[in-house]
C-alpha cells in the first residue's frame, strides 16, 4: 500500500496473507468463510499444486509472530474458468473464528456500486518508500465509474465490464506489488463488504491511473456454486 | 426592473376556480398586477383580469394546483416563479410543488407537528410560504429545498429538484428548454436519442446496460427518465443506450446563447471560494508558476479545457473549477502538483493566505468520564494525539452518519467529545484528513485504569477439544477409542502394529500425544487410531462435530482507522 496508514492491529481480520510453503508473503486475500479464501488467479500462476502455498491468518506483521496467528495448507485451488482474475482456495482445515479472525461479507449478485464510493483497501505489499513496512496497511478512495475510468486520460478503455476502479485522481496513494487478491472493501451499515479483488494497475499511485479490482458482485453465484460443491 | 408583466406567464382566454381570491376593479392588468404584488391575504400566485368589465381577481392558486376552464373574455396572469419545478442558486424562492426527498420519501405538511415537531413552521416564516408538504428552503440552506419527512426516523431530508440556472423563459413557451449551456452539465431538457439515433435507456434501469449514476450517487443531477444528461463533466449531455452493443453515447443538444461570466469587476477578485474568477493570476501562493491547462507535463490531469468549457480554464491563469475553498493550479514544479494562489479579495479584506494550519495546542482539560464515557457531557475536544476534533453536524473532512438526527441521545453539539456508539471510551472524528477518528484525551474518572475490551464470550482462542471442525484436522482432544469400542495403541509405540509414517518425530504438528485420536493425513472422515487389536490395524473415532462458530461477517472487533488519502 502506497501511502495510506499503519492499521489499527486486527481491525481487518478478514485480510489474509498467501505465502511459499517456506513462509514468504507474496499475494494478499480475503477470509470468506472460515474454509475459503478469495483471492487473485495470477497469484497461483507459479504453480497450480496447493501444497506450494499457505495460509496466514490473525495477523498485524508480516513476521506474523502475533500469539492470534493461523496457519493453514491449502486444500485445493479453483480458478475463475473464464479467465477473470479471481480465484477461491479451500482451507485444509477451517480457520478458528477470534476476535483477530473473521469472515467478511459478500455483496449481493450483481450490486450495483457507484462513482464516489468511499472505499478501503488493505494489504502487506510494497510501499514506494512512504512510512508502513511490514505492518497490515490501509487506505482508502473513491471508487470511479467505468465510464470515466476508460476515458483517454485515464485507463483508456482497458477497463472491462467486470473489473472496477478505484483511486484518487491525483495519484499519491494505491495498492502496489504484494497486495494482489487483497480486498477492496466498501462500508455497508455497519459492516464491510468486499466489492473488489486487487488485480492490476499502470504502476502504483501515479495520477490518472487508478487501480483496477475484479467486481466481485459478478462472480456470486460462481463463487457459491464452488463453495457448495466442494 | 422592467415591466412587472414579465415576472407574469400570460394565458388569454381561461379562468381557473379558486377558493381564496380577492375581488377589485381596475384600469389595466398592470395595475392588476400590483394588487396581487401587494396582496397580504394569502400569497398570490396570479391574477385573472377581465377586459370587459374591468374585474382583478388575485388568485392563490394557478394551474398547477387547481381546475383550468375556458373563459373568453378573461386572461390569466400566473407569477412565473410558482410554475417553475426548478429551482434558481440553493433555490431560497423556489415554490414548486415537488412534495418529497431525494430518497423518496414523501414530506410531511409544514403545518403539521408529527412525526416532528417543526422549527420552521407557516406561521413562523410566512414569507417562505411553507405551504402544504412543499419542499422549500426555508433557511438559506446550501444544499437547497428540504423538507421534514414522514418517515420518523429520518428529521429532514433534502429534495432532489433540478437546477433552472440559463434557461431562457419565453412568454408562453415549455419552461424546460431545449438547448444547453457550456458542455450541457446544467441541461434538464427532454432529448432522450443520442446522435445516431439509438433510444436512451432510463437512468433508473440497470438493462442492458449495468452502472452507477444512480439517484443515490449522483443526488442533484437531474436523471430523470431517459432524458440526456451530463452528470459528470462529459464534453456534451449523453445517455446509456438500449442498444445491447453500445453502451452509451452523446446526445445531439443546441448550444443557448452563451452567457456573459456572472461577476463583472468581480471576476479581477474573489468572493467566496473564487469559483467565479477570472483573472490573470498565475502564480501559486509559494511562488510557483502555474501549469498551462491545457498541457499535461508535468502533472497529468483531467481538468482539460474543453471538457469544461465554463470554468474558463484559459492558459495557465489561477481557477477554481471544483469547488476547492479558493482558485489554484496545476505547478509546474514537478514536486507540487498543485497549489492555491493568493488573490485580491473583492471585499477589500487581505487576500486569503493558505498558510499551513499550525496543530493548535491540545487543550489540557482536567475532566474524567465515568464507566464507558456514554454519559460524558464535557468540553474535551482533542484527540489522545492531540489532534483537534471535527464538529460532528459536518461531513468534512470526513463523512459519517454520527449525527444528532441518527443519535439524539447523545448529545452531540459542536466537536466535543462523545461515545454515541457505547465504544469503549469518549471519541471524535478528527479534522486531519488522514486520520478518521481517534480516542480523546480524557481519563476515566475513578482513576487512570486502561480499560480492556470486554471479550464477548463467545469467542475462545483455542479450538474446543471435544468437538472437531470439518475433517478434525486440528482435533487435539483426548479421546482415545475408536468408533467400535477398541483402545487405541500408542503412537510413539510399534506393537501391536508396527508403524513408521505417523510417529510424533515425523509430524511434530500433528498432536500425536498418547494414545488419543488424530488426524495427521486429513483424512476426510475425521481423526482415527491404530488399536490395540492385533487384528485391527487402524479405525476411525466417533468426534461430535462442533456446532458452526457463530460470527456477523464484515464486522470488526477493533474499529479500523479508515485514513483516506485526498
Amino acid at each position: 500500500i502506497v501511502a495510506g496508514c499503519i492499521s489499527h492491529p486486527h481491525s481487518w481480520p478478514w485480510q489474509i496473507s498467501l505465502r511459499t510453503s517456506y513462509g514468504l508473503h507474496f499475494c494478499g486475500g480475503t477470509l470468506i468463510d472460515p474454509q475459503w479464501v478469495l483471492t487473485a488467479s495470477h497469484c497461483l500462476e507459479k504453480s497450480s499444486r496447493p501444497s506450494s502455498y499457505k495460509v496466514y491468518l490473525g495477523l498485524h506483521e508480516e513476521r506474523a509472530l502475533e500469539t492470534s496467528v493461523q496457519k493453514r495448507d491449502v486444500e485445493k485451488l479453483f480458478k475463475e474458468p473464464h479467465r477473470a482474475d479471481i480465484a477461491l482456495l479451500k482451507l485444509r482445515s477451517p480457520a478458528i473464528i477470534t476476535d483477530q479472525v473473521i469472515p467478511v461479507c459478500l455483496p449481493k449478485e450483481n450490486a450495483v456500486l457507484g462513482g464516489r464510493e468511499e472505499c478501503y483497501v488493505t494489504g502487506w505489499g510494497d510501499t514506494k518508500g512512504t512510512p508502513g513496512e511490514g505492518y497490515l496497511k490501509e487506505t482508502g478512495f473513491p471508487v470511479i465509474e467505468n465510464k470515466i475510468c476508460n476515458r483517454p486520460e485515464f485507463l483508456n478503455g482497458r477497463v472491462k465490464k467486470h473489473e472496477l476502479c478505484a483511486g484518487n485522481i491525483h495519484g499519491g496513494t494505491d495498492t502496489c506489488q504484494g497486495d494482489s487478491g487483497g480486498p477492496l472493501v466498501c462500508l455497508d451499515q455497519d459492516r464491510f463488504v468486499q466489492h473488489g479483488v486487487t488485480s492490476w494497475g499502470l504502476g502504483c499511485a501515479q495520477p490518472m491511473k487508478p487501480g483496477v479490482y475484479v467486481r466481485v458482485s459478478n462472480y456470486i453465484p460462481w463463487i457459491k456454486s464452488i463453495m457448495e460443491n466442494n | 426592473k422592467g415591466d412587472i408583466l414579465d415576472d407574469y406567464l400570460r394565458t388569454d382566454g381561461v379562468w381557473i376556480l379558486t377558493r381564496n381570491k380577492e375581488f377589485y376593479s381596475t384600469n389595466n392588468e398592470k395595475e392588476c398586477a400590483e394588487k396581487c404584488d401587494a396582496e397580504i391575504n394569502f400569497n398570490c400566485r396570479g391574477f385573472l383580469f377581465t377586459k370587459k368589465k374591468l374585474q382583478c381577481l388575485t388568485l392563490a392558486e394557478n394551474t398547477k394546483t387547481t381546475v383550468v376552464f375556458h373563459s373568453e373574455d378573461a386572461v390569466l396572469y400566473e407569477k412565473k416563479i410558482y410554475l417553475l419545478q426548478c429551482k434558481r442558486g440553493i433555490g431560497k424562492d423556489y415554490r414548486g410543488t415537488e412534495a418529497k426527498t431525494w430518497r423518496g420519501i414523501p414530506c410531511q405538511k409544514w403545518a403539521e407537528k408529527s412525526p416532528h415537531n417543526p422549527n420552521f413552521t407557516p406561521e413562523k416564516h410566512p414569507r417562505a410560504e411553507l405551504e402544504e408538504n412543499y419542499c422549500r428552503n426555508p433557511d438559506g440552506d446550501v444544499r437547497g429545498p428540504w423538507c421534514y419527512t414522514t418517515d420518523p426516523a429520518t428529521r429532514f431530508d433534502y429534495c432532489n429538484i433540478p437546477e433552472c440556472e440559463g434557461q431562457v423563459m419565453q412568454t408562453g413557451e415549455d419552461p424546460t428548454v431545449e438547448c444547453m449551456e457550456c458542455n450541457g452539465e446544467d441541461y434538464h431538457g427532454n432529448v432522450s436519442r443520442t446522435e445516431s439515433g439509438l433510444e436512451c435507456q432510463r437512468w433508473d434501469a440497470q438493462e442492458p446496460h449495468m452502472h452507477g449514476y444512480t439517484l443515490k450517487h449522483f443526488p442533484g443531477k437531474d436523471l430523470k427518465m431517459n432524458y440526456c444528461r451530463n452528470p459528470d463533466g462529459e464534453l456534451r449531455p449523453w445517455c446509456f443506450t438500449m442498444s445491447p452493443t453500445k453502451r452509451w453515447e452523446y446526445c445531439n443538444i443546441p448550444r443557448c446563447t452563451m452567457h456573459p461570466p456572472a461577476s463583472g469587476l468581480g471576476s479581477q477578485c474573489i468572493s467566496g471560494n473564487g469559483d467565479d474568477y477570472r483573472g490573470r493570476i498565475a502564480i501559486t501562493a509559494s511562488g510557483n508558476t502555474c501549469q498551462h491547462w491545457n498541457l499535461q507535463f508535468p502533472h497529468k490531469h483531467g481538468w482539460i479545457p474543453d471538457r469544461y468549457p465554463c470554468k474558463n480554464l484559459e492558459e495557465n491563469y489561477c481557477r477554481n473549477p471544483d469547488g476547492e475553498k479558493m482558485p489554484w493550479c496545476y505547478t509546474t514544479n514537478a514536486t507540487a502538483r498543485w497549489e492555491y494562489c493568493t488573490i485580491p479579495s473583492c471585499d477589500g479584506k487581505e487576500p486569503d493566505t493558505p498558510a499551513v494550519d499550525q496543530p493548535e495546542q491540545a487543550q489540557a482539560t482536567e475532566e474524567c468520564y465515568q464507566g464507558n464515557g456514554v454519559s460524558y457531557r464535557g468540553t474535551a475536544s482533542f484527540t489522545i494525539t492531540g489532534k483537534k476534533c471535527q464538529a460532528w453536524n459536518s461531513m468534512s473532512p470526513h463523512r459519517h452518519n454520527k449525527t444528532s438526527e441518527h443519535f439524539p441521545n447523545a448529545d452531540l453539539r459542536q466537536n466535543y467529545c462523545r461515545n454515541p456508539d457505547a465504544d469503549s471510551r469518549p471519541w471524535c472524528y478528527t479534522t486531519d484528513p488522514s486520520v478518521r477518528w481517534e480516542y480523546c484525551n480524557l481519563k476515566r474518572c475513578n482513576g487512570n485504569v486502561q480499560m480492556t475490551l470486554p471479550k464477548p464470550p463467545q469467542t475462545t482462542l483455542e479450538p474446543n477439544p471435544d468437538c472437531i471442525h470439518s475433517n478434525g484436522i486440528d482435533y487435539r482432544g483426548t479421546v482415545a477409542r475408536t468408533a467400535r469400542g477398541r483402545t487405541c495403541q500408542e503412537w510413539s509405540s510399534q506393537t501391536p502394529h508396527k508403524h513408521d509414517y505417523f510417529t510424533p518425530r515425523t509430524h511434530p504438528k500433528s498432536g500425536l500425544e498418547k494414545n488419543y485420536c488424530r488426524n495427521p493425513d486429513g483424512d476426510v472422515n475425521g481423526p482415527w487410531c491404530y488399536t490395540t487389536d492385533p487384528r485391527k490395524a487402524w479405525e476411525y473415532c466417533d468426534i461430535p462435530k462442533c456446532p458452526p462458530t457463530q460470527y456477523e461477517c464484515g464486522k470488526a472487533k477493533t474499529r479500523p482507522k479508515l485514513c483516506a488519502q485526498r
